[in-house]
This record gives structure tokens, sequence and C-alpha cells, in this order.
């Protein structure tokens, strides 16, 4: 993977050989599959961490929804060198690694990202096109089958929280909820990087009701954020999505817990304003290295409550 | 198409302490082209909050003009977004 660097912002051609790199030289730790592909036909490459054993739980993290927001898949990238690196160096991370599996998408929206190295840095959406309309692309987080499209969400194609002609109508949408519905049985919790406003967000977004378990996620959320704060006082708000942040339908974390994944978390990372999506590539090292202790508190009580 | 270069865009936090104010930020983002950075949309904007927006060049006089026309409390957080935007490559190994 020539030029990748953990520190810097990588284009997905980097990427995606930074993705076989690291498989190819860690076969006892991650394999690599396709899941899919894109609108624009690139393949979508998952990663599964851990110790190979017969029927582990999993945890299942993506990054890279919105197109424009690069530190979520700088996260991704991160969370995996972190694993490489520290299995079988340090307890927590060994311990993880040999109880459960982790499902790592580095790049959801894979077409919106290369967009956004080429023609528009401020790009959010897929680059679908739809008979009928000029404009491009569906907001991949409007087009999950959970309340799709009733609040939050746009019917205008041209709009940047456009959710769709249906639900899963993005190839990139329906191949990440197609490898969830065929592992749900393994699967304990689903957690989604974006950015920015410094939030850990937990169902429901698409209403006002409250989740079965939402004690315990607002307690969960509440140990993460103050693990995360430890590192470099950063504050995260948490709570339920519709409260804490807005209305929105269509979110894949309403719609993996409404698929009986009871752990399902929306993380929005650094920082709350001052560079907003252009976030310098100095603040990639803290951003992940306090985020990677959240996701750690996460995985361990999960690891613990299977 | 060439790359988008933000020369001159803008982004704005506007104070919208009431409904009339959410109104009047619908109103502006009918008029111009607002790209909103938080919450995602017109729509999502509530009383008591701030509004995070990116505002192209030739707009911004039009939208600075609109905020002060009806008393909005705001700042502009990005001065110049390409400035920014070429900062975010600040990493030492580069």
């Amino acid at each position: 993977a020539t030029g990748h660097s953990y520190t810097k912002y990588n284009k997905w051609e980097t990427i995606e050989a930074w993705i076989q790199e690291v498989a190819n030289n860690n076969p006892d730790l991650i394999s690599r599959r396709t899941i899919g592909t894109t609108f624009e036909g690139r393949n979508i490459h998952l990663l599964k961490v851990g110790k190979p054993k017969a029927s582990k739980p999993a945890i299942f993290i993506d990054c890279g929804f919105h197109a424009r927001e690069w530190i979520s898949p700088a996260f991704c990238q991160w969370f995996v060198k972190e694993a490489v690196r520290t299995y079988g160096q340090e307890s927590q991370m060994t311990k993880l690694l040999d109880e459960l599996d982790f499902y790592v998408l580095p790049v959801v929206n894979i077409d919106g990202y290369v967009y956004t190295w080429t023609r528009s840095r401020m790009w959010r959406k897929t680059r679908s096109t739809k008979a009928g309309s000029s404009c491009v692309g569906v907001d991949p987080n409007r087009n999950f089958n959970a309340g799709w499209c009733e609040v939050g969400a746009s019917r205008s194609p041209c709009s940047d929280t456009y959710c769709g002609p249906a639900a899963e109508s993005e190839k990139e949408t329906k191949a990440l909820a197609d490898f969830i519905r065929q592992n749900l049985s393994s699967i304990k919790a689903y957690l989604t990087i974006h950015s920015y406003s410094q939030m850990m967000l937990y169902p429901y977004s698409y209403a006002y009701k409250l989740p079965s378990n939402n004690e315990e996620l607002k307690a969960l959320v509440k140990g993460a954020a103050t693990e995360l704060a430890s590192l470099y006082g950063t504050k995260y708000t948490y709570g339920p999505g519709a409260t804490t942040i807005y209305l929105a339908a269509g979110g894949s974390d309403d719609w993996a817990y409404d698929q009986g994944i009871k752990y399902s978390f929306t993380f929005e990372l650094r920082d709350t304003g001052t560079y907003g999506f252009l976030l310098p590539e100095s603040q990639i090292r803290p951003t992940c290295e306090e985020t990677m202790l959240a996701v750690m508190y996460i995985a361990n009580y999960v690891r613990e409550h299977p | 198409p060439s790359q988008e270069d933000f020369d001159g865009n803008q982004v704005f936090r506007v104070s919208v302490p009431n409904e009339d104010h959410i109104n009047l930020i619908q109103e502006l983002a009918n008029s111009v082209q607002i790209d909103f950075w938080k919450p995602d949309s017109a729509t999502q904007v509530k009383p008591l909050t701030t509004v995070d927006f990116h505002v192209k060049a030739e707009d911004v006089a039009t939208v600075e003009k609109f905020l002060e026309q009806n008393e909005f409390h705001y700042e502009v957080l990005i001065g110049n977004v390409r400035n920014v935007l070429e900062a975010q490559f600040d990493s030492h190994t580069r």
C-alpha cells in the first residue's frame, strides 16, 4: 500500500491496497471478503478481525457512510492497525480478539469518498443516478428500512438528505444490510462511525420512543464517553438520537437495533465546529486514540454480556 | 468538471432562538444554496440550538445581509473554506 499512512487521509486506491496488504500480512488474525459492489462498480471490502474459532460473537463496525467525513475511514484503519499491533501484547485486545470477531467495513460510501478526493470535498451522498432526475446520490444514512423517509429525510433527489426511491435502494446499503441479515445470529453489537459534533448516540432517531434497554445503553455510552475523555479531555454528549441530535429516519443504527442487535451506536467524532468536516490530519491520531478507548469499552461490555 | 476549489466560501454558525427564526432559516435555504453541516437539513433545525452551514462565495454577502436584517446572532466559523481545506493536510509525514 504505497503511501499509506495511519496519520494521513488516504485516497480510496490507497485504502484498497492497504486492505489487501493488511489481510495478506496477518492471515492468522484478519480475513477479507467482498460483500458487494458500488453503483460505480467498486468492490466493497469487509475485514474480519479476530482469532479464528468456531461460533464466536461479533461486533460490526462501519466507517465512511457520508463521503466528506474523512476522519471516519481513518478510524477504521486505525482500529485494524491497533488490533494487529496489540494482539498478543496487550491483555484487553488479546482477550477481545480471542473471544470476539470484529467485522470492519473501512468505507461504505466508496464512490462518494472518491468524489470528495477528485471533484468536490464537500460531497456527502452516494453517486447513484435515477431515471427522471438529473440530481445525483442518496443519503445512505436515510436509506435503511427504519421508519424510512418518515421524518428528517427528504423525498427530493436533489436534497442532501434524500432517502432514495426505496429503502435499501443503494447497492452499498443493501450490501451492508444483506451481510448483517446473513450474520444476525453472531453480530451482538453495531457501531457506525460518523463525524462531526462529538456525540455517542443510540436508538431511536426515527421516533422519540426509547429502546427497551434504554437504561443499559445510556449507562454504556456514559461509561464510554468517560473513557474517551480520559485521554485528552474531549467532551462527548450522548443519548438517544432523536432527542440528543434530531429526528432522522432511515438510519443504520435504528435498523440494526430493530433487527435485534441490542447494542447499536452511532459515533460522531471530532470536532464541534472549528474545522467540521475539514479536521486537520494532525488530529487523526488523538481522535483515533480516544475513540479506541470508547470502542474498547463497549466491546469489552459486549464480550461480558454476549 | 474540474475540482471545486471553495475559494471564498464560508461556514456560519447561527443561533436559532425560536420558531420564527427556524422559519427564516428555511426561507433563506429556499432562496440561496446552503450546505447544512449541522443539522443535516433546514427541516431538522430546532429552537434554542445553533445551525452550522456552508455558503458559496457568491452568496456570502446575501446571507450576511439576511442574518443581520433579521437580527440573528451568528459567527463565521470558517472565513475561507479553501484555506482550511488546504490546511487539513498538515501531517508532518506528508
